[in-house]
């Protein structure tokens, strides 16, 4: 598989290695695709990275890969910023081959990670219609979790047609932070927009939507679907290639 | 007191 920008593949690693440290890469014709959940199976996160996103893309069968995203992460703080990317596993090999090339082709670079046996558990998502949609500027999301996060430990969204809300109490007090939908659009990146069917009040730990933001330099915009008693999907898309999407448990009173 | 809920409680296992 070989990206002409290998940036795009930092930057899903590195949405993705706080929440999952390793994971199973099922790679096949269609392209590569990811599931794993976090230690404590409250949060997952799915990619896919489909074939016809890459410069070039061949899988003569398919494979599932255990990768330590961690030490993958490690490997790709190496790259340059321009520098193309190639990733091949070879017939029958224990380890991935992380190969980059800069931009005027006087630098080539090779790394060999091994790969892991991994156990892991493939949970079904079905298709939801979610009572509410809103999309907004992931930089916009990336600060509300940390201003949200002095105040407390969970912050409650709760929509209605005019915008979303945010808030979070604590020790300290309490605080919100209140968008509202934006009514004249000139820039798409920046707008406020909420598809709503019913308004949903729900609550969330705060310290993973913070982890999901990791994944904010993917994309201008995040999308955010709930529904009353159903987990958050939280997406950033990864431009014409697929998507990173992040499901969460909300959190309910005893 | 609040409480996290697993995935495994909406989603089951393929």
């Amino acid at each position: 598989a070989r990206l002409l920008h290998g940036s795009i593949f930092a930057k899903v690693i590195e949405g993705l290695r706080e929440l999952v440290n390793e994971a199973t890469w099922e790679c096949s014709g269609n392209g590569i695709t990811l599931q794993a959940m976090d230690s404590s199976h409250v949060a997952l996160v799915s990619l896919v990275m489909r074939s016809e996103g890459f410069e070039s893309y061949r899988c003569d069968r398919n494979m599932s890969l255990g990768i330590s995203l961690v030490s993958m992460s490690k490997v790709l703080k190496t790259m340059g910023k321009d520098d193309s990317l190639t990733i091949r596993v070879n017939d029958d090999s224990d380890s991935i081959i992380i190969a980059m090339e800069s931009q005027n082709q006087d630098k080539f670079a090779d790394y060999e990670l091994r790969l892991m046996d991994l156990d892991s558990e493939h949970l079904g998502i079905p298709d939801t219609d979610y009572s509410c949609a809103i999309k907004m500027p992931s930089s916009e999301f990336s600060r509300i979790c940390r201003d949200m996060s002095i105040m407390g430990d969970s912050v409650l969204i709760c929509t209605t047609k005019e915008g979303v809300k945010f808030s979070a109490k604590g020790d300290l007090g309490q605080g919100s932070i209140r968008l509202v939908q934006t009514t004249n659009i000139e820039k798409e990146e920046e707008a406020v927009i909420i598809e709503m069917k019913e308004a949903v009040a729900l609550t969330f730990a705060v310290r993973y939507l913070s982890m999901f933001c990791k994944a904010a330099p993917l994309s201008p915009q995040v999308g955010l679907s709930l529904s009353e008693d159903t987990p958050l999907m939280c997406e950033f898309k990864i431009a014409e290639m697929g998507h990173v999407r992040f499901y969460l448990a909300p959190k309910i009173e005893d | 007191k609040r409480h996290q809920n697993q995935l495994r409680l909406y989603y089951s296992s393929d």
